[in-house]
């Protein structure tokens, strides 16, 4: 399950790449 | 000595009434444009990330589950919607490679 929150926190990270 | 101007005002109310020409060409420009209502997504995009958003499971939704509910929708397209929405950071693997979970709701 902390995989997940891995796997979460690099999405955001993308997203917000992708937002700046 | 003659009185001279009465020529002056004559030709000048014609062009008041014209027609704008301007206009039509505003809302003709849209006619080709993909529906993009929501944030840059295609339609299938955005059908599969509501989907994912509307999934409650802290596992997330599996591919197969978004087959399940978008009958219509091909399994290619949605691997491709999610590879794109997993890439943009709009949703995340969780358990493995075919569950997802989205970024925008907590």
């Amino acid at each position: 399950l902390q995989r997940i929150e891995q796997n979460k926190q690099a999405a955001l990270e993308r997203l917000a790449a992708r937002n700046v | 000595s003659k009185p001279q101007g009465m020529m002056g005002g004559a030709g000048g109310g014609m062009n008041s009434g014209m027609a704008r020409p301007g206009m039509a060409s505003i809302s003709g420009g849209y006619s080709g444009a993909i529906d993009m209502s929501n944030n840059g997504l295609s339609p299938s995009q955005n059908q599969v990330l509501s989907l994912i958003k509307s999934c409650p499971d802290p596992q997330g939704i599996s591919i197969q589950d978004l087959k399940l509910r978008l009958s219509g929708m091909s399994i290619s397209v949605i691997k491709q919607a999610v590879e794109f929405l997993s890439n943009e950071g709009h949703i995340f693997s969780t358990i493995d490679e075919d569950h997802f979970r989205s970024t925008d709701n907590d």
